[in-house]
């Protein structure tokens, strides 16, 4: 998270750290069995991480691997129609991961809301942004095991559709904005998702509830100036969550 | 010469002299033997006798004999004034045996102009039980009654007598008798007459096991008894009431015993007299009754049905318990019960008890929890409410429910919900927001 604070004990308990061999990520509960995340966390380049080596913390704002106790996942359901063996691709970014022993809820752990029927992406609509990928310090990248959050609005689709077609006169390889996907940030920079917060949620906030408006999916560098981070529009996906969720 | 065949015994006839109208023939001898079935008597009677008249009937007659016994001679006709005409009397053989003798003699055949004679003869049923009682000492026909039947009799006793093998004289008879029917009469020999000698009669009253026999005494009752100081004494003659496993009980006098109830379904009369003394004897009627069974007591929380002032052998009653309770015996739960009045006057099965019913433990909740509202260990109406561990799950579709143990046992809510509720996650609702102050 760039530009962002230390998150306090319990004010967003849906957040899920993932650890894929060693390669950190983030995911958000959404049920007793069911945590979401980006399908790109699971799979990288082709090849998906089996359910073994999926190990997952939740309830955590401070974050010491020696003494967390992971939860395992019972299986893994990637989008369908997620293809991007060369990290240029994250249209349908989007995964969910069923748990292999039901959650107890409580002020640490806490499900996140999918979208309510009708639920709009308003611009300038501020989202809540966390995870526990790297932060930067005096333009430095740090990693961190504190849980961060920051706060971006999102932002009109054509403004990010422009950015993105700037970045990619000046950069190789920059994947494309689809309308499975919005852009949340500030185009002075300086607020953001980064590396290791994939999967992580952006949750807009009506009449008092949190819902997944967002995964963190990709963006181009992290918190600089015209740039903003893309995230996965989760209310594409609800058909397949709730069938995904019924059957199985 | 052919044998005719044997038609038996003729019932009546007719019999003539020869050539009967016209003049008989001299010098005749002629007989007929008559004869009808054992137990009749022949009675002949003449239409018309026309003998030569002689002084005794000596030269012409008609003789009428019983075996050698001679019951008439005849001679003459209706108007002559010598001979011995038979007139219109019939003759009336003393067995059923006849036999007739004519005879005419050769004398003056030439104005011989009598006709001779013509009769009828017929079976006249005997009256053997008016006959005089034989000179032999053998005694009557019949000891007691006799009975006069077409050609013969037959001898009957009275009551409390039986005929002998001889079938003719009686012999007392009492014993043997098991009354087993539901109600009946019964008397002691020659009642309301004394028996001509002793007796010594047994009768046995016995129905069926849960019935009890009631003795009712007809008021014309005598048995001789010795008046004493603590009342009449039976010394020789009685009648001895005996029932099962009770002392036996004597009674005598001239008092009725009236009514006796003996709770009993066997009773045995033991009637005794000897040859002294006078009992003209005793009568009664019997009745029985279905034994009683003790009214059931109240079954707290239940019903006994039918309800009835009394309860008798073979009656069923039923006991049902309010709503919300069950039938217990013996610590066990029964589906129903029923029990009947036994022959003895006991239950078969004692009264069960009605224990509420519970419901057991309602279903534990997921997440939550149950809360009692009233009532006691899961009992019939007990209410117990569902909860969830708020703020982090939430009853689905209900904001309070309530369940109460009904009568069928399962917990229900109001809206007869039998299944219990579910806690559904609460989402998005962090129980610390982030807040800023800084602007």
């Amino acid at each position: 998270i760039i530009g962002g604070s230390d998150a306090p004990d319990y004010t967003i308990p849906w957040q899920v750290l993932l650890n894929i061999d060693g390669g950190r990520g983030g995911g958000m509960v959404i049920g007793d069995r069911w945590i979401m995340t980006a399908a790109h966390v699971i799979l990288k380049k082709g090849n998906q991480a089996s359910k073994e080596a999926v190990r997952m913390y939740m309830g955590l704002t401070n974050f010491n691997s020696l003494t967390a106790s992971p939860v395992y996942a019972a299986s893994i359901h990637i989008h369908p129609e997620y293809n991007n063996p060369t990290d240029v691709n994250f249209n349908n970014d989007i995964a969910l991961i069923k748990l292999q022993d039901s959650l107890t809820f409580n002020s640490s752990v806490m499900p996140i809301c999918l979208p309510p029927e009708g639920a709009t992406y308003i611009t300038g609509v501020m989202g809540l942004v966390s995870g526990f990928g790297i932060t930067e310090i005096d333009g430095r990248s740090i990693s961190t095991n504190k849980m961060k959050y920051v706060q971006v609005p999102v932002v009109e689709q054509e403004t990010c559709s422009n950015s993105i077609t700037l970045s990619k006169k000046t950069r190789d390889s920059v994947p494309s904005l689809s309308n499975n996907m919005f852009c949340a940030g500030v185009p002075e920079g300086g607020k953001d998702s980064c590396q290791g917060d994939s999967g992580g949620p952006y949750a807009l906030r009506d009449n008092g509830r949190f819902w997944a408006a967002g995964i963190v999916s990709w963006g181009v560098d992290c918190g600089k100036q015209g740039t903003y981070g893309v995230y996965t529009r989760v209310t594409n996906y609800m058909d397949w969550i709730n069938k995904t969720m019924q059957e199985n | 010469c052919w044998p005719l065949p044997d038609t038996g015994p003729l019932m009546h006839g007719v019999i003539q002299s020869p050539q009967y109208p016209q003049p008989y023939p001299s010098n005749l001898q002629e007989q007929w033997d008559l004869s009808v079935p054992e137990g009749y008597q022949i009675r002949l009677t003449f239409t018309h006798l026309d003998i030569e008249a002689s002084a005794g009937c000596f030269y012409d007659a008609l003789t009428v004999l019983y075996d050698t016994k001679i019951l008439g001679k005849f001679c003459g006709h209706e108007n002559s004034a010598d001979g011995h005409h038979p007139g219109n009397q019939p003759i009336l053989s003393p067995g059923n045996r006849l036999t007739l003798m004519f005879q005419s003699d050769d004398n003056n055949p030439e104005r011989h102009q009598n006709v001779g004679f013509s009769a009828q003869y017929q079976a006249i049923d005997m009256d053997e039980c008016s006959a005089p009682e034989p000179e032999d000492g053998s005694g009557p026909l019949c000891s007691q009654i006799c009975l006069n039947t077409l050609g013969s009799y037959l001898c009957s006793c009275h009551h409390g007598y039986e005929l002998r093998p001889d079938q003719r004289s009686c012999v007392l008879s009492c014993d043997g008798g098991i009354f087993d029917e539901t109600e009946g009469h019964l008397f002691s020999p020659g009642y309301p007459n004394p028996p001509h000698h002793a007796v010594s009669c047994q009768y046995i009253i016995s129905v069926e096991s849960g019935f009890a026999v009631v003795l009712n005494f007809t008021d014309n009752f005598h048995i001789e008894s010795m008046d004493t100081e603590q009342g009449p004494n039976c010394p020789h003659h009685w009648l001895q009431v005996t029932l099962s496993d009770r002392e036996p009980m004597k009674l005598c006098g001239g008092k009725s015993p009236g009514l006796i109830h003996t709770n009993s379904n066997t009773v045995t009369l033991d009637y005794h007299t000897d040859n002294e003394g006078l009992s003209k004897g005793w009568s009664l009627d019997y009745s029985t009754y279905r034994v009683k069974c003790p009214l059931p007591s109240n079954v707290t929380k239940g019903k006994v049905t039918p309800i009835l002032t009394e309860y008798f052998y073979r009656d069923y009653i039923y006991v049902r318990c309010d709503q919300g309770y069950k039938l217990m015996m013996d610590g066990q739960e029964v589906e129903g019960f029923s029990t009947m009045c036994q022959s003895n006057g006991q239950w078969h099965l004692p009264l069960p008890e009605c224990h509420i019913i519970d419901c057991g433990e309602p279903e534990p909740l997921l997440n939550g929890g149950v809360t009692f509202l009233s009532g006691f260990q899961n009992q019939y109406r007990s209410i117990v409410q569902y909860h969830c561990n708020e703020p982090f799950y939430s009853l689905l579709g209900g904001i309070n429910v309530v369940f109460t143990c009904e009568a069928d046992r399962k917990w229900r809510s109001n809206n007869d919900i039998v299944v219990s509720p579910t806690c559904i996650p609460v989402c998005g609702q962090p129980t610390k927001l982030i807040s800023t102050y800084q602007r």
